[in-house]
Formats: C-alpha cells, sequence, structure tokens
C-alpha cells in the first residue's frame, strides 16, 4: 500500500524542501514510483523540481479549493516515476478560506485517495507551522518524517510538534505515526551538533515503553551532510540526481532512501 | 527619534532571531537603549534571552488582545538597556482571533507607541511568514532589516516580501522603509554565495533611480560569518556577548550595530 509522508517541521529552513525534493528523487531512482505534493504557499518545492508556480493551469490550491477538480488530472511529471501537484502564492489564503469549510483538516486526505494509490511514495512538503496546511498533511498521510538541524532551537520546537502529531492521532487519524528524524545540512564534528544528537537519541529511548507516536522513531543515519550543491541546485530546478549525481549530498539522500524503504516493515 | 525596525523575512530559519537578538545586545553595548519585541508563536527570541515564555505573566499575546494591559507594565529587564516583551505559544492563536478586530494590523503600533519612546531602537522579531503578526510589524515600524542567507531560495521569496513592504507603506505606513538586508551565517568563498550577493546588489542598484520603499537599501557590510557560538548561546539563554564576547559571531554583530547607528542618517 502507499506510504503517504509529511514531511513537516515549524520551525524554518530546517531542510523540509530540499529533503522531499531528494529523498523522492532518491527514491524514483530505486525504482519507486513517486508523487510530491508541496504544500507551502512559498511553491520552493515547485520552483525546486523546475515547475513555474505561476504557469501552471491547476496548483494544490486548486485541488483544496475547487470539489468538482480532481487530482489524477493536475500531476506534472517531472522525472521518471518522479511526478509533482505543485503549489502557488494564492495558497497563502488557503488557511483562511478553508476555514468554514466542513472537515477542514481532511480536505488534503479526500482530495488524494484515489491518485495515491498508484504511486508507492507520496511525499508531502510542509510550510513553516502547525497551521491549517501542515494539518492537513498530517490528516492526509500515514506518516511523519522531521527534517532537523542539530542546533538547540530545534529541539525546543520538537515537543510542540510531537504535540500536534499526537493531537491528530488521537482524534483524526489513528494510523499516523512518526517514522522518524532526517539531521540535516549536518556539520557532525561540532560539540553542539553531539550534544544534540545526543539529546534527540534519549529522548526516542525514553519514548520506547509508550505507546507514544513517535515511540518508534529513529534518527536516520547517516545524517545529510551539508554540501553545497544541496543548495545550488533548486536554483536549476534540479534534483541532486540530476544536478551532482556523485556528490556527498546525493549520496546521502540515496542512504537515507534505502533507510526510509528499509522502514517498510514498522511493527 | 526612535528607531523601530522590523526583521522581517517569510523565508524560514534565514537568522531573524539570531540577528534580533545580537544586533539589539550589540546596540545596547554601543550605549543605546533597546527593546525586542518576540512577535513569533514559536518564541524562540524570548528563549535566546533567557526568558522562559510559559512563567511570564504577560506576553505580547495578551498586549495585542486585551484592550487595557499597557506596554510599559509587561517588559522585562535582560540587559543593561536591553529590554524584551516575550512571545508565548497562545500567539499561534493571535492570527485568527485578531481577524474581526477593528485596524487589526495596527493593534502592535497603538499598543507599543508610548513606550517605544524611552528607547533608541525598538527591534520585532518577525515568524516566518507574511501573515496578521508581519503584518502588525511593518506598521508599527519604520524601517525593515531583512536577514537573509545567499542562497538561491532566498532571492525567490524576496520579490514577495517587498511587495509586502510596498503595499503596507502605500496604504498603512507612508514612512517605511528598508534600510537593507544581513547576511547571515555567510560562508563567503562559495560560487553560489557570491552569485546571490551580486545578484541582490544589481537589484538594489537597479532601484535606485526608482522611488521603491527599498531603493535606498544596502547589503550590510560585513556579512555576519558562520560561527557555532551564534548557534550554541540560545542554549544557555544569552547573547552572544554573554557567551562568548571575543568570538567572530560578537565581532560580526558589532560590526552590524556600526552599521546600522550609520544609518540614522537617512535621506
Ligand atoms: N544538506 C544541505 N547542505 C547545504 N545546504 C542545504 C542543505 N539542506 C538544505 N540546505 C539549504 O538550506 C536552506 C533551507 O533549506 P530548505 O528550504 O529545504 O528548508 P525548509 O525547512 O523547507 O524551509 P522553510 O521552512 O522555509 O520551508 C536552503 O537554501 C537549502 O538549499
Ligand atoms: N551566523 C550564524 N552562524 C551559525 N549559526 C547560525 C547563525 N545565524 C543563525 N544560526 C543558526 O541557524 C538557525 C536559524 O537561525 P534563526 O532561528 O535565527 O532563524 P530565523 O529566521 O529566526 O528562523 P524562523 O524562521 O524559524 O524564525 C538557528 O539554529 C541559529 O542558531
Ligand atoms: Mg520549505
Ligand atoms: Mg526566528
Amino acid at each position: 500500500t502507499v506510504r503517504i509522508i509529511a514531511l513537516m517541521n515549524q520551525k524554518g529552513g530546517v531542510g523540509k524542501t530540499t529533503t522531499t525534493v531528494n529523498l523522492g528523487a532518491a527514491l524514483a531512482e530505486a525504482g519507486r514510483r513517486v508523487l510530491l505534493i508541496d504544500l507551502d504557499p512559498q511553491a520552493h518545492l515547485t520552483l525546486h523540481v523546475g515547475v513555474d508556480p505561476t504557469a501552471q493551469r491547476h496548483s494544490v490550491y486548486d485541488l483544496l479549493m475547487d470539489a468538482d477538480l480532481a487530482a489524477d488530472g493536475i500531476v506534472t511529471r517531472v522525472g521518471e516515476r518522479l511526478d509533482v501537484i505543485g503549489a502557488e502564492v494564492d495558497l497563502a489564503g488557503a488557511e483562511q478560506e478553508l476555514h468554514d469549510a466542513a472537515d477542514r483538516q481532511a480536505v488534503l486526505k479526500r482530495k488524494i485517495g484515489s491518485v495515491a494509490e498508484r504511486y508507492d511514495f507520496v511525499l508531502i512538503d510542509c510550510p513553516p507551522s502547525l497551521g491549517l496546511l501542515t494539518m492537513n498533511a498530517l490528516v492526509a498521510a500515514n506518516e511523519v518524517i522531521v527534517p532537523m538541524q542539530a542546533h538547540f532551537l530545534a529541539l525546543q520546537g520538537l515537543s510542540k510538534l510531537l504535540e500536534t502529531v499526537q493531537l491528530v492521532r488521537q482524534h483524526m487519524n489513528t494510523s499516523l505515526k512518526v517514522t522518524g528524524v532526517v539531521l540535516c545540512a549536518h556539520e557532525g564534528f561540532t560539540k553542539l551538533a553531539g550534544e544534540v544528537v545526543a539529546d534527540l537519541q534519549n529522548f526516542f529511548d525514553a519514548a520506547r515503553k509508550f505507546a507514544m507516536p513517535w515511540s518508534g522513531a529513529k534518527i536516520f543515519q547517516p545524517p545529510v551532510r551539508k554540501n553545497i550543491k544541496l543548495a545550488e541546485c533548486p536554483s536549476f530546478g534540479q534534483t541532486i540526481f540530476q544536478y551532482e549525481p556523485n556528490c556527498a549530498g546525493a549520496v546521502d539522500y540515496q542512504a537515507l532512501a534505502q533507510a526510509v524503504i528499509g522502514e517498510s516493515m514498522p511493527n
């Protein structure tokens, strides 16, 4: 069955978009069929895969707002086994506009139900907030992956993030679980990074005995190292596999894809 | 007259909070009286200066929502000449709760008017969005400083950011101007950084002949270099001047403070 994964973290600039694109591309390289969904009004994922947000006939905004529009008609192919449903700036208004909709946190779930089955993975890139768009991702998904950087403030936000996942699991989506954390732009040799990773590992280990949605969560190994190529390829509208397939960034995202695939037998 | 500066950028994780705290602390070190206002529900500035968001009697949320609460009573001293009005998690609801308020974008401006005059600088840390909280900062401020990182996606967001500043200037705050851009966590030796900085400089130069709100904007020199100490000190609730006053991060923020002070005679 399709694995629908929300890449979420309300902290800004931690690597959600970079991970959604390059993990998605790596899974496609490994033979999986992948759909990427851009849920951020800033449309960075859309730009990153070479799609002009303003040139799309329909975007994820139209999908959410237009009851008659079906997902299968608005998918764009961006690579072998790699499709995208892009965002655009109007999405910024969606949180207000959807406010009075019936079941407003489940709109995305309803809309992608049918098209999702054509893929092995659906990866949803979230904006840096815990608002209605991220909630729609959490209700539509069956897994959460949390990109983060090994900095102090990243740990601060984690409890709020996990509390939100917990709430969604209790009230709206009982199958939701946190598969794990991806350490992004990692500079592993610093004392700060070492301490943050240790704190994180202790936190997950301590949760193992309790039925929290993150009790089985892991810190994916190896971390994704800081690599300038990963910051360059968005400007060419390319994934790292199109831009520089032999660099450390590509190696790390391929390793992450293998680790994620290996998680497909969770208990 | 007091300079009220919004530190804004809808892109996440670019250095808004790090800059608000350490520029503010550097200005205080240089003898200026500084008030920091945390407008982000994630309360990272509040944590960064050693205040427990949950332990505050009143936060900026109460200031915005409670018509009778005055700003002067809720300021907390965090250093010599350095005060803060902190945020807390309830602020996440403010954008919805203020939606129907009269003049909802000018609430902060009304509330800080009297207390602002006791300072030389009021620095407002914005969340990573262009929503109602950031709008309140833009209406209350007379200047905008844009922290950013020399990455491709940073340039993408800039036009939307400046368009928003433009709109506010036209309709709600005719004195608003963009004083400049701070390059944060800068690794100046990469080709990518060089290209981004050149594009940015061209963009500002090209605007000089037109009366845009960013026509006089500059890229503050020198950039703030990437320095692990700046990422460590939040975990101790300290500014860089309390934590490691002789490191490169402290030197760079002191230089930024001098550059910002030097801008006080804009034409
Ligand atoms: N491993 C890496 N090495 C170098 N640069 C990276 C790496 N991962 C991400 N970046 C860069 O860091 C910046 C932030 O990453 P990204 O945009 O993916 O984060 P995000 O969490 O999606 O941000 P937002 O909260 O704004 O959506 C981007 O400029 C990106 O190119
Ligand atoms: N010059 C620097 N050197 C090293 N690390 C830095 C530097 N500036 C910022 N950082 C780190 O980068 C991360 C992001 O910075 P910061 O939180 O200030 O960004 P922000 O724009 O306020 O993010 P948000 O959009 O989430 O509010 C933090 O972990 C911070 O400690
Ligand atoms: Mg993103
Ligand atoms: Mg911040």
